[in-house]
């Protein structure tokens, strides 16, 4: 995966920080006191597109591919920036009967973009 | 609010200006925590716990090791506390209530394992014997049925645990669940069984997203 760095517009991962002060959560969220929750922004032209390293995975690429030569396609070759590894996040909360939960959340956290 | 001077990279429409893009991340991660917690909103605290009763609580707690990864095809897992009410209390008797979210419970929700917290104060040399009613609220007529008890030697004071059989689960699964402690054959001056700030009873249960839940991929 790319990260998102300058003018690049390019499919990448775009680091973003969810505080859970700012958004008012923090009384009911015990820990973590905010998480990395980043998404995954830019273009997927036709020659990144078909590149392996850059897409999803390499049934994508391959797929991409054939629908690139098969259909005129949208400016960005058909083929979109979408998350291609993500992590887990462990959150520690009240519930309204202010018991304590503790949840391990699949998928919360992007960890690196390809297309697809 | 569109900035028309400039185009989204990943859609080819108009770019959001950098404040309306936050708010709208911001948006999207609480839908999202919401979501993936299976609640309709933020809860809002009713009954609010003392740092010290949420320190000790916590020590209780088992997650997974340091380091490890969740694979992905896990079953989201999930570890309460609830802290017990303790109104319904005498010297020979304390009565402990523990309530569940109705929404958690009914979204299929499988309590695993469940255990009771408890602090005990005692004189030095002596060994109490604790009886531990299991009870059940009846819906129709608020009557409570025993459904099974325990018997606990308890030789020291501290905090002692409990783990809470099948029965003890379905009562949690139903959102309420009674557990009457009465010490055997003694008779008591005050009650040995703590409940101030730092020594409120608790109980801790691992539970998992139940069958409904599970989405299959074909």
């Amino acid at each position: 995966g790319i990260e998102c760095q300058g003018g690049s517009r390019m499919c990448c991962r775009q680091e973003f920080f969810v505080d859970f002060r700012e958004i008012g959560w923090h009384d009911w969220i015990i820990q973590p006191e905010g998480y990395t929750m980043n998404f995954c922004t830019g273009q997927c032209p036709l020659p990144v597109a078909g590149m392996p390293g850059i897409a999803a995975s390499f049934h994508t690429a391959v797929l991409s591919l054939l629908k690139a030569n098969s259909a005129a396609g949208p400016a960005g070759g058909g083929s979109c920036c979408v998350p291609t590894a993500r992590r887990p996040l462990s959150l520690l909360y009240y519930d309204r009967d202010s018991n304590i939960v503790k949840a391990d959340i699949p998928d919360m956290v992007v960890e690196a973009c390809g297309c697809s | 609010i569109s900035r028309a001077d400039s185009q989204c990279l990943a859609c080819g429409g108009p770019a959001l200006d950098l404040e309306s893009q936050r708010e709208l991340l911001l948006d999207l991660a609480k839908r999202s925590i919401l979501d993936k917690l299976h609640l309709s909103q933020r809860p809002t605290l009713s009954r609010p716990v003392s740092r010290a009763v949420l320190r000790n609580a916590l020590q209780c707690l088992h997650g997974p090791p340091q380091g490890a990864l969740l694979e992905t095809d896990r079953t989201q897992e999930y570890e309460i506390i609830s802290f017990a009410e303790t109104g319904l209390s005498n010297i020979n008797q304390t009565r402990l209530d523990f309530h569940f979210s109705p929404e958690r419970t009914a979204g299929g929700m499988e309590i695993q394992q469940a255990s009771l917290m408890f602090f005990v104060q005692l004189l030095p040399n002596t060994t109490w014997t604790l009886k531990v009613r299991v009870l059940v609220l009846d819906p129709q007529d608020t009557n409570l049925t025993l459904i099974t008890q325990h018997l606990l030697e308890v030789d020291a004071s501290g905090w002692h645990q409990l783990f809470l059989g099948p029965e003890a689960q379905d009562a949690c699964n139903q959102g309420h669940l009674i557990l009457e402690l009465v010490p055997e054959g003694q008779v008591a001056q005050k009650s040995v069984i703590l409940d101030g700030a730092a020594h409120r009873p608790f109980m801790t249960a691992q539970v998992r997203v139940g069958s409904k839940h599970q989405v299959h991929r074909r």
